[in-house]
């Protein structure tokens, strides 16, 4: 039964059963496209192309939430103004050789239940670091080694922000080693503050965690299907 | 001049079986999350001559009944195969706790053919 069992996973695309430590909630962006696909009736998945993901319009056929295995920056005094500073790493070591990343997209998710008072509707600015060599410990960021991808000033009034990380994430697996990025959040300067301490960062104490999700497409999976077509 | 075959009845013709497959069945509950099983169906059935139109035959097919009426102990009737299957998808943990949702082609038996 074993050997069976390996030789199925191996048609399945896995090279051995899973064994999940922890089971976590199921994000709610997959629950949703599992629960449309399974109310499709067979015709119309005849009809659509099993190797594109409609919701995102990207070719694939999997499509992963990776969790954020990075840990929050302290770096003694905390620059004037910053309220968050995270490494955020995603293990892509996962994906397989024959998988041909399609995309990539980064939610950073907050857990505010309402909207800021007035006094808290300041604004706050965003900086997504990608970093190409690895930080030592307490050495300011920004830093060298650390190029800016992502620059945007926002309120908060969503719930998440959601960022396309495909190229970067395409040319980790292609080009260069993946040794994460930094998130760092600061108050909008102008106003004179400092921001530990004032109310400019009260509201990013919801910040709850970063995800990263990826669609990919298995070449052994698809071959088969744009073969018969 | 062959043996008259037995008779053949609809119940014994070539057509889809049900088949539920439950994953706690083969042990897979622990890092499937959904569906917990789904019906898979199976193809099951004779393939008599003359073969009919509901059967889904292949020319091939056909002319294989011919022959198997004319040498039954030579040549088989044809099998009764999945002609058409539907994929499903599968949510699942990964070896790294990751959650992946993954489309699988041709895992649900629709219709068998000869």
């Amino acid at each position: 039964l074993s050997l069976q069992e390996s030789l199925l996973l191996k048609s399945l695309g896995l090279s051995t059963k899973p064994s999940p430590k922890t089971h976590g909630p199921v994000p709610c962006v997959l629950w949703r496209i599992f629960q449309r696909r399974k109310t499709l009736p067979s015709t119309s998945k005849d009809l659509g192309d099993a190797c594109r993901v409609e919701e995102f319009n990207v070719p694939g056929n999997i499509i992963r939430v990776f969790a954020d295995q990075g840990h929050f920056i302290h770096n003694g005094q905390p620059p004037r103004l910053l309220c968050l500073r995270k490494r955020l790493y995603f293990n892509l070591s996962v994906l397989e050789e024959d998988e041909r990343l399609t995309m990539a997209q980064l939610e950073i998710k907050f857990s505010h239940n309402s909207y800021p008072s007035p006094s808290q509707g300041q604004g706050l600015e965003l900086r997504l670091y990608r970093s190409s060599r690895l930080a030592l410990q307490g050495t300011p960021a920004p830093e060298r080694g650390q190029k800016l991808l992502v620059e945007r000033s926002f309120v908060q009034l969503h719930k998440s922000l959601v960022f396309d990380l495909s190229g970067v994430a395409k040319d980790w697996r292609t080009h260069s080693r993946n040794l994460g990025l930094i998130l760092e959040i600061t108050e909008s300067s102008g106003d004179g503050a400092s921001a530990l301490g004032s109310g400019g960062c009260t509201s990013i104490n919801s910040f709850l965690d970063t995800s990263l999700l990826v669609v990919t497409l298995s070449q052994q999976q698809c071959r088969a299907s744009r073969r018969r077509r | 001049r062959s043996a008259e075959p037995p008779p053949v009845t609809p119940s014994s013709l070539c057509k889809p079986r049900r088949l539920y497959i439950s994953f706690s069945d083969v042990g897979w509950e622990n890092w499937i999350i959904a569906p917990q099983g789904y019906l898979a169906n199976y193809c099951l059935g004779e393939c008599p001559f003359p073969l009919t139109a509901e059967l889904n035959s292949t020319n091939h097919a056909i002319l294989q009944t011919m022959v198997h009426s004319l040498d039954p102990e030579g040549t088989p009737q044809p099998c009764c195969v999945p002609v058409r299957l539907s994929p499903i998808s599968i949510l699942y943990y990964d070896n790294s706790d990751n959650v992946v949702l993954r489309h699988y082609e041709d895992m649900v038996v629709d219709e068998c053919g000869c």
